[in-house]
């Protein structure tokens, strides 16, 4: 919902990767890997 | 020139094995020339273009194919153990090659042939001939060999860079995972601190607002 | 059991080739023995270890040295014209080799060889001896051939891979980059928007003072 997206945006870019818990390996290639099917 | 030396037994001396020097320049169809010895005696003739092509009318076989034939009775010799059956006579000095077929054979071909004046001459000619094949097959042998050294040699060359490759990709990944987890962290910090004095920016301003 | 065929020129006959033809078990130097041949007749001989030996010690040579000198005079044949002289006297069928140095040549060795009475039979083993050669050098050249071809096939497939891992590498590394930087750049938006945030709050802050 609005809200919860809301949220969302503003805790993690558009990529998924949070803008404030740092990242490791595996959350890293997470998100690398979600930017690949974006492209 | 091509020329070819094969083993064949004579129907009349089985344990006798004699000798079918075959030559002949640019193919057998054009003519050949046919040497038969048994280590002591020499006979030979020549077989020229027309009379194969005779023989292959006469035989209703087109010429491609009866030369083919040919070739192979003339130079399978002991390759072929039972193919072919050849006859000599020395009286007529006629040799006589027939293709064994499962129950039947057939006349292949029938060469006059003249008795040799001077045999050791062909004979050692002919021993001359292996040898050079033999000296010949070597050198191809070696240099076969190094071929297959330098083969070799450039293979395990190229696995080991094709290995080194395949370890250093990994390696590349996981140093720039590493780095990038470094750079990204450092930046969450900074977002962190910048919400935080936000956060106390906006206490302060409702504070503030509050005391007003 | 080991056999060499070699040609030679006898210092008697320098127009007609001869071939030795020499056969030993183990080694040279346990015995051995030598068939001459012209291609008509045939001469054969045996040496044992004990003349080899005496050969040796009359030469003041060590038995290995002097079996190697052997082995090379009497089969090395064509192949080293002029290192060797071959005598032969039909009359005593002496057989003799001498090694031509610069300006001196010596006694190697001398075998006692008898008159073969049906010189075709042996004429015919050593053709037969050549013709097996050729047709196992052959076989070899044909596996080394195979053998090549494989190795190339194999090669090729690994430099293929190669070639396809290091362009991996590159995309990889591009690849990541380019990921990297988009995550990254929101980060740097972030951190700028963040900045603008606080800057405002500290421009409002100002002014709320001043009011105050």
């Amino acid at each position: 919902c609005p809200s919860t997206k809301q949220h969302f945006a503003l805790e993690y870019d558009r990529y998924g990767d949070s803008y404030f818990v740092d990242t490791d390996l595996d959350q890293l290639k997470e998100v690398f890997a979600g930017i690949k099917k974006l492209s | 020139m091509e020329k070819t030396v094969s083993r064949i037994c004579l129907a009349s001396e089985p344990s006798i094995v004699h000798f079918l020097q075959v030559s002949w320049e640019k193919t057998l169809g054009s003519g050949f020339v046919i040497t038969l010895t048994d280590g002591h005696s020499a006979w030979t003739g020549t077989v020229c273009e027309s009379e194969i092509s005779q023989e292959a009318v006469d035989m209703a076989m087109e010429k491609e194919k009866y030369v083919e034939e040919l070739r192979r009775a003339l130079t399978a010799g002991a390759e072929a153990p039972g193919a072919y059956k050849f006859s000599f006579s020395e009286e007529s000095a006629q040799l006589s090659c027939d293709k064994n077929l499962q129950d039947v054979s057939f006349r292949l071909g029938s060469f006059s042939l003249d008795k040799v004046p001077n045999p050791s001459e062909v004979i050692r000619e002919l021993i001359c001939y292996c040898l050079d094949t033999i000296t010949e097959k070597q050198a191809k042998n070696e240099h076969l060999q190094k071929e297959n050294e330098r083969l070799l040699r450039d293979w395990n060359d190229v696995q080991g860079r094709f290995e080194k490759c395949v370890s250093a990709k990994e390696a590349l990944e996981t140093d720039l995972y590493e780095r990038f987890i470094l750079v990204l962290n450092e930046k969450k910090t900074k977002i962190r601190s910048l919400h935080r004095l936000l956060n106390e920016g906006q206490e302060l301003e409702k504070n503030t607002n509050l005391d007003r």
